[in-house]
């Protein structure tokens, strides 16, 4: 099972729209897909019908059986697309900081419980909270590919250069690098500062960055008001393109890092 | 001097871009203003050209020095913008969940700390993590007024229904209630998704909602990359025009809950 991330410290970059859209096509293309959400908010859980608040059991009983030593199995929620499961996020996520404190041990929780899974699913997509904590470092701990969507912005510029900063520290715990792809999102090439902070983008990071850029396409909230990817209720808009063509670039076998 | 928070555990709704907005214009009217960033992520202080990875000191020294028991005084930063300074964040934020764990009384730092700094400004206004946090929960005490922007969009509505539930939460330990608005941002009245979203949130929060929205506004980021609010740069903008009446409707002083 390829395990892959969606991560970025700032908030409104479009994670989980990048989750829901590449998850939506490798479920459209036939493969066995899990989406894994692990933001306290919910994005991802409401976004497929379900309420964080009190939906039970959550990626929250991870951890909580982690604490008490035991691993029993997860329970995983079907959603409407052929394919696609999704193991949902619960409000209680946001007591894990504190609760788990200086804890050790906790870093290694959301791989072991995705190795468990690793025969049921061909692919594995994590939606993570705008914070960089426990449930990040989980997230960078247990994927095998990166992908850090930024807003073609200049604020979210600055904010990339946080991320990367992070993913450095990580890169020194782990045994393998971690590959990471930097997405521009909401890309409008009609705002002069869209325009150059993208041209800015690629000129700083130009081995992380993908080609392309994922245009601003209304359709997006159309897609989210049904709770089903775009990719299902608008296959051919422009978002659906282009993560489509993303999913194609990062699905090479020889994908630059 | 009035506190004002803006908080949404969502991310990438307008907390920032308000923030700026609200405090640009009350600056503007010459009311000496303070903004206070308590996001770990730091847009507020890279908004205004200064580095959360390595500003000292910080917000982060509020909490350092209430956890050793000591108060003293906090170190300001003028901004570009007269009659504006800023309390800046540093990314060391991020480790105050997991430092303070379950550790009573680290709920009211913020506000003993700008008690101690009311007699220098007539407001101060607060910009929120997208977190339930300590900080979230710091700003929560500290403010005796709140502004919730909320992304007219399906998902932002979903989200809305968990920040109104920590409102309700918080309202029980405070002995005044937190009267608070909620924002409608980034409305395009091209999109049936976000017209749609608007009514929806009329019709559930007719009390509490604002009687207008801030539009999308392209300029937004072009201030960013000035780094100046977008009422000092684009006074007569589409987005400053709704800040500034949202500004009056918030000053009104029989102003609603
Ligand atoms: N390419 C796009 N075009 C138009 N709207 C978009 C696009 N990508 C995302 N959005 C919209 O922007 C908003 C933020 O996106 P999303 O919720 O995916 O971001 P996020 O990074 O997951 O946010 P959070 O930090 O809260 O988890 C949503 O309303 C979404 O519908
Ligand atoms: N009315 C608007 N029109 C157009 N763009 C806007 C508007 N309001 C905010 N933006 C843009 O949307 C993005 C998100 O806004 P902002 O950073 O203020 O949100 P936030 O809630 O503070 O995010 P975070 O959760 O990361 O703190 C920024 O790029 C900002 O420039
Ligand atoms: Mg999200
Ligand atoms: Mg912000």
């Amino acid at each position: 099972m390829k395990v892959w991330a969606v991560a970025n410290q700032k908030g409104g970059v479009g994670k989980t729209t990048t989750t829901t859209s590449l998850a939506g096509l490798l479920a459209q293309r036939g493969h066995s897909t899990l989406v894994v959400d692990l933001d306290p908010h919910g994005s991802l859980t409401s976004y497929f019908g379900f309420d964080p608040e009190t939906i039970e059991p959550s990626a929250y009983d991870l951890f909580a059986r982690a604490a008490q030593g035991s691993s029993d199995t997860i329970m995983l929620r079907p959603t409407a697309v052929k394919n696609l499961s999704l193991l949902p996020a619960s409000t209680a996520l946001a007591t894990l900081d504190r609760q788990l404190g200086a804890r050790s041990g906790m870093g290694l929780v959301v791989r072991r419980a995705l190795q468990a899974l690793s025969g049921r699913f061909e692919y594995a997509l994590i939606d993570c909270p705008p914070m960089l904590g426990v449930l990040m470092v989980n997230a960078l701990a247990a994927c095998d590919r990166l992908l850090v969507p930024v807003q073609t912005e200049y604020l979210a510029l600055k904010g990339l250069e946080r991320m990367v900063h992070t993913l450095e520290m990580i890169q020194r715990s782990r045994s393998q690098p971690l590959p990471y792809t930097i997405v521009p999102t909401l890309f409008d090439r009609r705002t002069r500062a869209s325009v150059e902070s993208l041209e800015e983008l690629r000129q700083r990071y130009p081995a992380q960055i993908w080609s392309e850029a994922i245009p601003v396409d209304t359709q997006f909230r159309d897609a989210s008001r049904q709770g089903l990817p775009l990719t299902v209720v608008h296959p051919w808009s422009r978002g659906s393109q282009a993560y489509r063509r993303l999913l194609d670039e990062v699905l090479l076998p020889e994908a630059p890092a």
